[in-house]
């Protein structure tokens, strides 16, 4: 843990007078290099450390009798006002909230979609099977939605921003307050499929745009964080498969390079099993 | 002779820096940086492209010979593909199977993924277009049953590959890693060389997880290969070069997109030279 590794460090230090700003310094690469076992972007670490060691050198640690716990609590800290403060949740916009996923191939976009909409459940949703490609994609989403008893619409052989006029007439012909489309996984870098992603985001003008990226992505998560918010604008970002021992460095990456919040964490495979994000849980975490 | 000293230690930086973020983890890029140091002492390396090219020929080194693939010599040969949610298991097995027949192999699969809503389906599509028979039971039904069934099947027909599906499962969910093990004794029921080859499929965007996920499959379910998937990405796939060093497993395949061709067989020249880009 970093806790014991930083008391580690100071441990070897005590007795040889004062602690001194080099110190703190030095105990920081402990810090660091828990950071990027903990898959946070290289560059992210850097930054961040910068910011950190400012209140490191403070008083508090230099005087502390535990100046190892004192620069885990500053660190921690730190986390938690980065990641933000308080959990940020899906805003609802009557009379039609409209709600777009998307994200990278099997980050976990259909079934975070299902439990979604089983969370959103009172407000009618109706939800779009948009993944034209992925062989039984729109079956897996049906699976899902009948699950729950909550309708999902799919205009065959039709595109998927040409699905969504019907989609919305259905909607509202029907008394659904909630549309949630699911798209097909794709790459940041793919100009086909982002453009379709755009042409899509045109045509249903939602309402939140939801980021779905896999808790435990790696150095890459700032470039598809980057890709994808410079596109579409997201509104917010999920994490999901945060119920493995991923610590979630990621987290802390795409939530700084895009400033746009984390709203929910998927902890599992079922249908119950999304929560709001907490940060101060994902700070232990990524500092574990 | 300092200046040149400085520039020495701010290329190892920077070497360092393109270790890290391709996820190779900080503490296997600081031991590959460290037999680099070792290295340029015997090779005389004076300049900054002298020591990139010695720190890719040590890391190719890293990943030369593997072994050869176990086959099955009287009998079909067996691979069980593993490995978490929604790296690219189905699809890769899609791909594999195109493999075969491209090699003129009879090729059988089986949907062991019982679980997941849509997974049978999603397997049979991909049989379907390849001409191949699936062998799967209900949604919801005991996957030990249908690997058990999927053997039985493949040495009745005389195939000379069977492929099987599971579930995506998180190597931290004991219940489930048991239940591949129960998979794996339900095979070797039929069939007691097998699983020939257990796979488990990393995913390229993955950080220092894949090491915990190889881990874990290695030591409960005896994994004997890697197949590394989504490379048409921007991540670098580091991880698989940490896991394969450090379990000695080889990296058979690599997944460079989403289509039946889209799978070659790993080249270390390759995978490192990509990685320094
Ligand atoms: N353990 C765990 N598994 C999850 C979670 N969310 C999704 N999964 C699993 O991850 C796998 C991929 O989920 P999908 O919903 O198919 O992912 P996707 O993003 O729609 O995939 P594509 O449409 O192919 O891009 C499935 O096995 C899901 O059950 C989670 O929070 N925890
Ligand atoms: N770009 C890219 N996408 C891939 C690759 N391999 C698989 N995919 C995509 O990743 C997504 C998940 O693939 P699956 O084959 O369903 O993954 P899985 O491991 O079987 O998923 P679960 O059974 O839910 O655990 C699909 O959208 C695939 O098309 C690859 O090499 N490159
Ligand atoms: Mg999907
Ligand atoms: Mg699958």
């Amino acid at each position: 843990r970093l806790g014991d590794k930083l008391q580690h460090v100071f441990k070897k230090l005590k007795g040889e007078g004062a602690l001194t700003e080099k110190n703190v310094v030095d105990a920081l690469r402990e810090v660091r290099l828990a950071l990027l076992e903990a898959d946070v972007n290289f560059q992210v670490v850097k930054e961040f450390i910068a910011r950190v060691k400012e209140k490191a050198i403070g008083q508090e640690v230099l005087r502390s009798i535990s100046p190892g716990q004192q620069i885990v609590k500053v660190v921690h800290d730190e986390l938690v006002v980065t990641l933000g403060r308080k959990t940020s949740e899906i805003s609802l916009t009557p009379p039609m909230t409209r709600i777009l996923v998307c994200g990278l191939q099997g980050s976990g976009k259909t079934t975070t979609v299902a439990k979604l909409a089983r969370k959103l459940k009172s407000e009618n949703p109706l939800l779009v099977a948009g993944d034209i490609y992925r062989p039984a994609a729109v079956t897996q989403l049906k699976v899902l939605g009948k699950q729950l008893d909550i309708p999902v619409f799919h205009e065959p052989d039709a595109k998927p921003e040409k699905m969504i006029r019907s989609a919305v007439g259905m909607a509202r012909d029907n008394g659904h307050k909630l549309i949630i489309m699911d798209t097909a996984g794709r790459l940041h870098v793919d100009p086909d499929m982002m453009a379709e992603l755009t042409r899509v985001k045109e045509a249903f003008k939602p309402t939140e745009t939801l980021l779905v990226a896999d808790a435990m992505t790696g150095q890459d998560a700032v470039r598809i964080a980057v890709e994808f918010d410079k596109l579409l604008d997201v509104d917010g970002i999920i994490l999901t498969k945060l119920d493995g021992d991923a610590r979630g460095g990621a987290a802390l990456s795409m939530r700084i390079v895009t400033g746009k919040p984390i709203k929910m964490i998927g902890v599992g495979e079922k249908i119950t099993d999304l929560e709001v994000f907490h940060p101060d849980r994902i700070a232990s975490r990524i500092l574990d | 002779f300092t200046r040149s000293r400085k520039l020495d230690e701010e290329m190892f930086e920077q070497l360092e820096e393109i270790l890290i973020e391709s996820d190779i983890g900080p503490r296997m890029s600081g031991r590959i940086l460290g037999d680099l140091r070792t290295a340029v002492k015997t090779n005389k390396v004076s300049d900054s492209a002298g020591l990139k090219a010695l720190l890719q020929a040590e890391m190719i080194k890293l990943l030369k010979s593997p072994p050869a693939w176990n086959h099955n010599s009287d009998g079909p040969t067996i691979i069980l593909i593993i490995g978490i949610n929604g790296v690219g298991k189905t699809t890769t097995i899609a791909k594999l199977a195109n493999h075969f027949l491209k090699q003129k192999k009879k090729v059988l699969l089986a949907a062991g993924d019982t679980f997941r809503a849509a997974a049978i389906d999603q397997l049979k599509i991909w049989a379907e277009r390849l001409g191949v028979d699936c062998i799967a039971h209900q949604d919801g039904s005991d996957a030990a049953a249908v690997c058990f069934d999927a053997v039985t099947a493949a040495k009745a027909r005389q195939v000379d590959i069977l492929i099987i599906d599971t579930a995506g499962r998180l190597h931290t969910k004991a219940h489930l890693v048991e239940e591949l093990k129960k998979i794996k004794r339900s095979i070797q029921k039929v069939e007691e060389g097998a699983p020939h080859e257990t796979l488990l499929v990393l995913d390229a965007t993955t950080g220092q997880n894949g090491l915990l996920q190889a881990q874990v499959f290695y030591r409960e379910v005896d994994t004997s290969g890697l197949i590394l998937t989504k490379m048409d990405g921007t991540a670098k796939g580091g991880v698989a070069l940490t896991v394969s060093n450090e379990l000695s497993l080889p990296i058979r395949f690599i997944g460079l997109g989403e289509k039946i061709d889209d799978l070659t067989d790993f080249n270390p020249r390759e995978f490192i030279t990509a990685l320094f880009e």
